[in-house]
């Protein structure tokens, strides 16, 4: 007889942790800590809170000198902290967030941190401890495990007391990891963090005693990113009868244009005349059909305009080239940021900087890649940025052989990134996220072109 | 004020069905097609039914020219059918499924049928109609859709009639799909499907009413796969708690013996003095801290039985040759089947075929990959077998030119394989399967090498 199951979501992850990142100690080691420094990041850079974000990773006492061993992390920021009566579920509940929205974020799947507590629980059976404050006054501490077969949280003690100031969050965990094995990723992964956030004060002390301090180099903070209603082209059928579920009355006219991206007066009639709808209908009295064509003609419309790269928040010029002159200190740096482009209703901005020689010590190109601020560590070779410079960029036009001291850091940030994995490890392919990359690639490469072309003509002339 | 939110599974993967293999209407197609034939194979090879599987897509009447238009699929198997009660959760709820267990099938994750029914929906707005019957006496109807908020099916409507002697299940839907573009994905995954099920009868009409037919080529099947008891070196603090739970008394030596997997009395005894713990010990009075421990001395030990591979099904040499021959009609075929290794505890066997000249007109090598008995068409490049393929074999060392016309087919089965995305497009690295797939290709290269040397010699003589 066959045997039927339903499982829960955090009974999903916990049997395929490999999906989301926690396949085995080094890289659970990994996972954990980029998925609770990019929580810490979002609570403070939203907000326009200046990060501050300490890190402290310890082997404990007393073990036998296995790679994998037990470790305690530590993670406290300065973000805007969890209210109260949400901390529970905030990391005891995987597909719970406060980033399932249409805005730009680092976190968007709402199980990260979820992942890092439930991956702690399993190899050591010791529950967490989050330490919370949103306003300064109070701290709410609770204690606690996750049920994983509920998909929630179980909470073993509560404690409050006097803040005495400090608001923000404090993470504390103990997990099974291969600090060994991952070191030199985690450390490369703080020093990429620096890179993309020169606005934040970063520190990391490692199971070694080293301790990582990345300064705050700029006091320039990107505007935070806004939110926005979603764009006609990346309306499906459900989106739809969401809408108009919700809709309290009037014509579709109104409707249109309170619940689509940019849709204004004068573009509502042209598609209402396009797909033959009478401006004052009830949207609520369309048919399943009419639905299902309406939906259609939203694609083969053709006039809406492109989505307002406006509610992105992009790096810009200073903030990426003072965090790679900071990091990388090259001889030659460029940047080209691009204008807002669009793939499927969801606008994005691709940014290109570029480092040349100076204290890089490559005799190859590297690749540096960022999506929302993320620094993308694994997968290089599946990654749409990888692809786009071994196969979209003529390497002999520009002079510059491939072999270069050369850096190459490209940024994506939308209201949606196209990850291929839950794990966030690359960016799929499209083809108008394709292009931008190209373009801006092209044109940083133009930029140490010319410099090159300068600085061998110089060189030629004190040879003189 | 931050706005918290919980969304249910369907609802994650709707938002994210790009993680599922349903980002666009051409890749889409290519997914639900594969999705519901692998839950038909299943159906019927787990339960020694020789299978007999036909699919018709068709375009739908009267529609504009565009490459996007709406489709209808039929699917029909002779499989074991699905519980009348069962039926509207078996598609219409994510994470439902009857494949949770660890015994190998090509299903998983529970949610490919449903990603299927929920991509129609929102596409097209129609609802599905599934038709099953468990005994060939009564088929059970019903037409539904999936309530995605809520991750529940909703049920529209329901009949039932004699089935007049068919066993099985048929589905119908219609989705919004771009055939033109991935028809040569669909031909080439059915030409696959057909490789690697010798033993099925496939049949798919194609909305240019091509036909394409595969006639069963074997009576051989493999034996149905069995489920097996966790490996101790699969076990972490969860599994472990978990058995101790469901534990009804008696001590910790024959706890280990029921519920873990070839522990003996023998091997039992020897871990119990290594962790220094009483035999008769009841495993429910183990304290939190002991839980811990003896997990990890679990991962420690060394001593346990490796996994026994008789749980799996392989392919076997007589399949995968008729297979190769019937699909491919090379000069020269070859296989190499592995004996049962083991990754994390999980029991996996590697076969390798090799086909050659004759009726493969390529002009390079070609990898085709199969997991579990499932064709793998995307992300080559990221895959395992590919990688070892590129970086682990010497091809000068064979004299076998990488421009030849040569197909290599790795095929990995097991309980659990660790496909990188919920799309299962392709495997992720571990170094156990990447050192059997390595040893396998070398096989069928050197018997290659031998024929291609006996070959070139025969021709001297004849030149002669
Ligand atoms: N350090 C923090 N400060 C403030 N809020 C936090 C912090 N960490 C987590 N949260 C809250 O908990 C929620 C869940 O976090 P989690 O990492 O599980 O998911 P997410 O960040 O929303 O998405 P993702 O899975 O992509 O990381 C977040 O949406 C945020 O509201
Ligand atoms: N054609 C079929 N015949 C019999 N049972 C089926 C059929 N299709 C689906 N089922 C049942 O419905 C369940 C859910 O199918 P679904 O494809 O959603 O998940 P799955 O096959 O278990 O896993 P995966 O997501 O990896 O495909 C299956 O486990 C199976 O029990
Ligand atoms: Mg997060
Ligand atoms: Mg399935």
């Amino acid at each position: 007889k066959t045997e039927f199951q339903e499982i829960s979501p955090s009974e999903f992850f916990y049997r395929n942790r490999d999906l989301a990142g926690f396949s085995n100690p080094s890289r659970a080691l990994y996972s954990t800590i980029r998925e609770l420094v990019e929580n810490s990041l979002d609570a403070c850079d939203l907000f326009s809170i200046y990060p501050k974000v300490y890190v402290r990773l310890t082997g404990l006492e007393n073990q036998s000198k296995e790679d994998v061993k037990e470790y305690t992390l530590v993670i406290s920021d300065n973000g805007s902290g969890i209210p109260n009566e949400k901390i529970p579920l905030a990391l005891g509940k995987v597909f719970f967030g406060s980033k399932f929205k249409l805005k730009q974020s680092r976190g968007m799947f709402g199980m990260g941190g979820t992942m890092s507590m439930l991956y702690a629980q399993i190899t050591t059976n010791k529950p967490i401890t989050i330490t919370s404050s949103v306003d300064g006054k109070t701290y709410h501490r609770y204690r606690m495990i996750i049920d994983i077969e509920k998909n929630q949280p179980t909470v073993l003690d509560y404690s409050s007391g006097d803040s005495k100031g400090w608001r923000g969050t404090r993470i504390e965990l103990n997990l099974m990891g291969d600090y060994l094995r991952s070191a030199s990723r985690i450390v490369e992964y703080f020093n990429k963090i620096a890179l993309v956030t020169p606005y934040a004060e970063i520190a990391f002390l490692d199971p070694m005693d080293r301790l990582f301090v990345y300064a705050k180099g700029t006091d320039q903070m990107p505007t935070p990113p806004t939110e926005v209603l979603p764009h006609p082209l990346g309306v499906d059928v459900e989106g739809l009868r969401r809408a108009i579920r919700s809709w309290k009355g009037g014509g579709i006219r109104s409707f249109l244009i309170k619940n689509f991206h940019r849709v204004g007066p004068g573009i509502a009639d042209k598609f209402l005349e396009y797909v033959m709808i009478d401006p004052t209908r009830d949207p609520r009295t369309l048919s399943s059909e009419e639905m299902a064509s309406l939906t259609n003609s939203l694609q083969t419309f053709g006039k809406f305009l492109p989505p307002d790269g406006r509610c992105l928040s992009p790096l810009g010029r200073e903030i990426l080239l003072t965090g790679i002159n900071k990091e990388l200190n090259p001889e030659f740096a460029d940047v080209a940021i691009r204008a807002p482009a669009a793939y499927g209703g969801f606008p994005f901005v691709v940014e290109v900087g570029l480092a040349y020689g100076g204290q890089i010590k490559s005799d190859k190109l590297l690749l540096f890649r960022f999506a929302n601020r993320i620094p993308l560590l694994y997968d290089e070779g599946s990654d749409i940025a990888w692809k786009v410079l071994m196969e979209d960029i003529d390497w002999n036009h520009y002079k510059v052989p491939m072999e270069s001291p050369l850096v190459i850091i490209t940024h994506i940030c939308s209201t949606k990134i196209p990850y291929k994995t839950v794990g966030k490890e690359y960016i799929s392919d499209r083809p108008e996220i394709e292009r931008e990359l190209k373009n801006a690639i092209k044109e940083v490469l133009r930029g140490l072109s010319l410099y090159l072309g300068k600085k061998s003509s110089m060189e030629n002339i004190q040879r003189k």
